[in-house]
């Protein structure tokens, strides 16, 4: 029960946010009781589901630095269509701040790991949306996790990145956190006229085979509407490819951590 | 003379990097003496244009520290094409440190801005390649530049975040750099296919009316398969829309700064 997944690349606009909304609404949709954290201080995973930011008075950055409890922050997502199978802890801008804040604390790198901990056991799934960097926030998530899903844009600065990240999530393994392992690479935004698409996931399945995801994430304009109309695109277009290949991701999610 | 243009955007994968090199290339093809520096711990600005980041010992990093003069660093781009007039200064992962280490120093924010100072005169145009996000990397980038260039992905997210960044502007003008401009806010991965691009682009003039280039950066392969053979698109594909647009870009910055 509750395995945290954080999705992680320090490259900018790979689709980390896109992953983790279509990805925990599929699993809730398939019955798996799912909670996301969005843990950027852009907070594009809260907007995504319609979330008013500006409503919001509580985010995980009180959470972390110890004001609220997480319990309290939770929000159900889609009640009527997920029947509180989704719920969201979202971001703020202030988690900027927090970067220079927790550097003064003695455990900087557990903060969020001890703001979750009471309660991961209530969930299958839970996900952390990281920001586009490896700064302390993402050491954080990657701390907090059982381990790190990550998002691979088909393109070259995407692939580039790769061995920064890896060297990144061997040093908090080694040091902070034994466990943590490798739920997968995901090729996204994939293009089949693109030549540069298939050199990319010829390379990728290279240099990681059976950690790259079955399921590619494919480009698909649907994708990039959905969330300006605040909805996971299982529900703002259930047939769109978009949506049939993040349900299939979940599918294949499920069945890697013993199914059913 | 030595115009020094910050390009900067918290939403990862608009464009930014691919702005940076294209605009200098272009602008250097015109001969104007152009200079960029590679201010993010991914480097992509510095592989993009062929440079082997693990040949390199000395970067912006070892310049902002204090280690080494920023003249001891640059780097010819293209010498027998471009003859001089495009000049770069690299980056390394290091620089994710300095995030931590400059938190140290009493004047923080000044120290790329004292790196530099010497040598700006020298050029008509020093840009600056930004990280995704808005932490201490940036707002040096923010506080050594006369001005700022946005790249706004046409896309929901990319125009959510530009109330914060517009906010961070404000604040470095007030405190640290009053003399910080806009230099415009420039549409990048234009598809003229998609509804939510033309969405994008209304709502941004109508936010930001004049300060938008009338230059559009279209959805362009070419674009993406360009920093793979280590060459800014004007050398690689001078005949492709994403030479011509960033062409058409450099004149028009070219004709805004009073320029022949
Ligand atoms: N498969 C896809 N097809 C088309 N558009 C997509 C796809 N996945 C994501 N997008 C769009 O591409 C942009 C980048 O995606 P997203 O914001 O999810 O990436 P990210 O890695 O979270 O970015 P950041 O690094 O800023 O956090 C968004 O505008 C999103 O709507
Ligand atoms: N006009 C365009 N048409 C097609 N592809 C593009 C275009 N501009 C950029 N790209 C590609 O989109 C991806 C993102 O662009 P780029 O890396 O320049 O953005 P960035 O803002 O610098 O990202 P980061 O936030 O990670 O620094 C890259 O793979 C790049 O090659
Ligand atoms: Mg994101
Ligand atoms: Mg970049």
């Amino acid at each position: 029960m509750g395995k945290v997944i954080c999705v992680a690349n320090q490259k900018g606009g790979v689709g980390k946010t896109t992953t983790v909304i279509n990805l925990a609404a599929s699993l809730a949709a398939a019955q798996k009781k799912t909670l996301f954290i969005d843990f950027d201080p852009q907070a594009n995973a809260t907007s995504g589901v319609g979330i008013n930011k500006d409503e919001i008075k509580k985010t995980i950055y009180d959470a972390i630095i110890g004001e609220v409890n997480i319990r309290d922050i939770m929000i159900d997502i889609e009640p009527e269509f997920l029947k509180g199978y989704l719920t969201v802890v979202s971001a703020s801008p202030d988690l900027t701040g927090a970067e220079v804040e927790l550097i003064h604390f003695e455990n900087r790198e557990q903060k969020l790991k001890e703001a979750i901990s009471d309660i991961t056991r209530e969930y299958d799934y839970v996900f952390i949306d990281c920001p586009p960097s490896l700064s302390l926030l993402t050491v954080n998530a990657l701390t907090a996790a059982d381990s790190v899903l990550v998002p691979v844009q088909c393109e070259y600065y995407a692939l580039e990145g790769l061995g920064q990240l890896k060297r990144t999530i061997s040093l908090i393994r080694q040091r902070i956190n034994p466990e943590l392992k490798v739920e997968g690479y995901l090729l996204t935004m994939f293009d089949s006229r693109n030549r540069i698409c298939h050199v990319v996931a010829n390379e990728l399945k290279t240099y990681f085979s059976e950690e790259v995801f079955e399921t590619i994430i494919y480009r698909n304009v649907r994708l990039a509407e959905s969330p300006s109309h605040g909805k996971p695109i299982l529900l703002y277009d259930v047939k769109s490819i978009g949506a049939q290949t993040y349900i299939s991701l979940a599918q294949e999610i499920i069945a890697r951590n013993g199914g059913d």
